[in-house]
């Protein structure tokens, strides 16, 4: 959060962008469903604030070290913790001697407190990470109110049973917020939305209904494809990037050539220091050397800097690594590994760097080539700006959605790698207050930031309206107009599945010209298509439906998107848009096609005017391929020359239909 | 099978705008398969009555299968987990 803003061009020193037109979200109310909050924290001072809105009917609410009337103020407006089906389902008392935690809103954990920070934390001048990420944090929307909903209990990876998250919706519905966060995931496969065991799709189903737009994290199972989580098209389901910004560490070897890694290593450089490989002598030497098995059998790492090698993109193989060389009084670690996003501390300043495999190759060929390898470790460094390019993370979870491939999946993406934010002491990261944390978790608060202050311009649009204003003007490249890579092996260009529309461009999204918008009755279309009965449809909205006889296609639901996955000869699909824009305003059609796809958009030109602000259009998709293909992409944009209304078009081919592809 | 584990038993928008009247058709609604307004109590961990209407219960397999053929519910569904991401 203190590069975020300004990467994303809202940042506070320019007088005219989104954050300044909306008062910084002053009004608006996010709620997050996480782990508490810790309330001490100076990220949730309310210097400056007027009173809490009066529709505002939440509270704070008591618990172990949790005062509900003097822990909360202006910012933190609402504090609630739900356990009871947490305990009800592990049938005895929440042991908090192995796993600490507080049987109130106060967070231990950290996350709840880094995510409300994103979202809408206050101004901090000189926040960092030991010096690294150093600047001024701040949420969003800082001046936006939080309202912490506690639904995640710190036993291993946080638990957050389904009941607590349903009735954690039913409050904040009835509370007031305006928009609900939730970074939480579930396990592959997913279930159904209206048949989902995890509450998030049934409980934001109505907070939608109501009017309350719901973000969500979609997941850390990348890079792989069809790991995408929360995936109901109600929901704004967010993928992480990279931010334009690294902590380089200096790696010298004794051959004076400098590679330049990276690390949060804060502390003293380590001066000239042997550097060593593990290696077995014998038919398959490299074994001694992988990182997550590491073996010293034949090599002295006694004050020395050790190299070894992964395949495992976690964090995992780092984490045991540094453990095998500080037991075996070593003194620091070079990690050889692909890019994974997951960078963290090793300890008290013991330092671990990664590098990718030609690098790390490149420091194996000088040990073996030298006869007293030597190595110096510098100290991080925080580098901001060019050349730190974006990239989708290597964890961030990938569509299409497993469920529904016909609804693209994530929508957006957002920053979630390394963010600063304010964490609980508790957490092993946190220094000064502040922790560098890494995962979908971190990007979903930045959207629900953004969508706070678009919340405050517009505060009739619908959830729908939102998610189509940031999916449409979102960037296709990085801010400054470069391509965004999608880590994985290998990195290759970032197309939907990775982005959804792209890097959200929150200025942009604040003027979007047009939107396509949705309504209950458009998800009820989703529901039919999908193939619900009439009768679950009918309870989940209390109106009698009956879906049509000729089972709607799941094409038509209005998204701003154009996804068809099984592609046969051609297909015809509708969309509508509003015009939210000048009243009197004429578009024209801009068909970029995916290869070997033929797109005809009818009528290609849309005329608005005070009394036709929707307008509905066809677009007529045919391949020319003859066999099964995998996804091509394009692109179809909506101009009248000021605004550019751009939704992703992905089409598949498959002459044999359900076919599994893996002759 | 005689084991309860907390289900979540799911019943759409809201029939009443009182939320108390929800809790108690919730109450009055679980007494008919658990056998008492004690135990109906007892076993309720949450009534969703704010923003749709439900409940989670401590349920045994038998009692999840009677009380989701009811003609209020929607779908009678296991508790689960999610994780941070």
């Amino acid at each position: 959060t203190t590069r975020t803003w300004d990467y994303l061009d809202i940042s506070s020193y320019s007088p005219l962008n989104l954050l300044h037109d909306t008062h910084m979200g002053d009004g608006i109310i996010i709620g997050l469903l996480d782990t508490g909050v810790w309330p001490e924290s100076v990220v949730f001072n309310d210097d400056g604030l007027e009173p809490i809105p009066a529709r505002w009917k939440g509270h704070c609410e008591s618990g172990q070290l949790f005062n509900g009337t003097t822990d909360c103020n202006r910012k933190l407006i609402g504090a609630k913790y739900f356990i009871d089906g947490f305990l009800a389902e592990n049938n005895q008392p929440f042991n908090t001697t192995d796993n600490p935690d507080y049987m109130s809103p106060r967070d231990s954990f950290g996350h709840g407190t880094h995510t409300s920070t994103i979202a809408g934390g206050s101004f901090v001048a000189n926040a960092s990470y030991k010096g690294l990420a150093l600047g001024t944090s701040r949420g969003g929307a800082p001046r936006a109110r939080i309202a912490m909903y506690k639904v995640c209990w710190n036993v291993p990876q946080g638990q957050c049973s389904s009941a607590d998250i349903l009735k954690a919706f039913d409050e904040a519905i009835h509370d007031g917020v305006d928009v609900l966060s939730l970074s939480l995931g579930t396990q592959i496969p997913l279930f159904a939305e209206v048949d989902e065991r995890d509450g998030i799709a049934i409980g934001s189903f109505h907070a939608v209904a109501n009017g309350i737009p719901v973000v969500c994290a979609a997941a850390n199972d990348g890079p792989a494809a069809q790991t995408v989580h929360n995936t109901a098209p109600w929901i704004i389901t967010v993928a992480a990037t990279t931010l334009d910004r690294s902590f380089p560490t200096p790696i010298m070897l004794g051959n004076n050539v400098t590679i330049l890694g990276q690390a949060w290593y804060a502390g003293k450089e380590i001066g000239l220091t042997g550097l060593v490989y593990p290696e077995n002598p014998g038919l398959r030497p490299a074994l001694a050397g992988v990182c997550e098995s590491l073996s010293f059998n034949h090599t002295s790492v006694d004050g020395k800097v050790v190299l070894c090698f992964t395949t495992v993109t976690r964090r995992s193989a780092v984490s045991s690594a540094v453990s095998a060389v500080r037991a075996a009084g070593g003194v620091g670690l070079i990690v050889a590994k692909n890019p994974g996003h997951v960078m963290g501390p090793c300890g008290d300043d013991f330092p671990c760097v990664v590098v990718d495999y030609e690098l790390g190759t490149q420091i194996l060929f000088y040990i073996r080539s030298a006869r007293s390898p030597t190595v110096t470790i510098s100290p991080s460094k925080t580098l901001v700006g060019k050349p730190a390019s974006t990239k989708v993370a290597t964890f961030s979870s990938r569509g299409p959605s497993s469920i529904t491939p016909a609804i693209l999946k994530p929508d957006i993406a957002a920053p979630g790698v390394s963010l600063l934010a304010a964490s609980s002491p508790l957490d092993t990261f946190m220094n000064g207050g502040f922790a560098l944390h890494s995962g979908t978790s971190m990007a979903a608060p930045v959207i629900s930031g953004i969508i706070a202050l678009l919340k405050a311009k517009h505060p009739n649009w619908s959830p729908a309206a939102i998610r189509s204003a940031i999916v449409t003007t979102a960037w296709k490249t990085d801010p400054f107009g470069e391509p965004i890579f999608a880590e994985g092996s290998p990195r290759k260009l970032a197309d939907p599945f990775d982005f959804g529309g792209g890097l959200v461009n929150p200025n942009r999204a604040s003027k979007p010209g047009l939107v396509y918008d949705m309504d209950t009755d458009d998800y009820v279309h989703y529901l039919c298509a999908v193939g619900y009965n009439d009768s679950a449809i009918s309870k989940l909205v209390r109106q009698g439906i009956a879906c049509p006889s000729a089972k709607p296609s799941v094409l038509d639901v209005n998204v701003p998107s154009i996804t068809i996955p099984n592609l046969r000869n051609s297909a015809t699909l509708t969309r509508r848009v509003t015009n939210v824009g000048p009243p009197n305003s004429t578009y024209k059609a801009l068909v970029e096609s995916p290869f070997g796809i033929t797109i005809t958009v009818t009528p290609n030109i849309l005329v608005f005017h005070s009394t036709a602000q929707e307008i509905s259009y066809q677009v007529r998709v045919s391949t020319s391929h003859q066999v099964n293909t995998g996804y091509y992409f394009g692109s179809l944009t909506w101009t009248d020359g000021v605004h550019n209304v751009t939704i992703p078009i992905s089409a598949r081919t498959q002459i044999l239909q359900n076919y599994a592809d893996e002759n | 099978s005689a084991e309860s584990r907390v289900h979540i038993v799911y019943m759409g928008e809201r029939q009443h705008n009182d939320p108390k009247l929800i809790t108690k058709f919730h109450h009055d609604l679980l007494a008919t398969i658990v056998g008492s307004k004690e135990a109906a109590v007892d076993s309720m961990v949450y009534s969703y009555r704010h923003g749709f209407s439900g409940f989670a219960a401590k349920l045994t397999q038998s009692q999840a299968q009677q009380i989701s053929e009811l003609p209020e519910v929607v779908h009678v569904i296991p508790n689960r987990f999610h994780s941070l991401q």
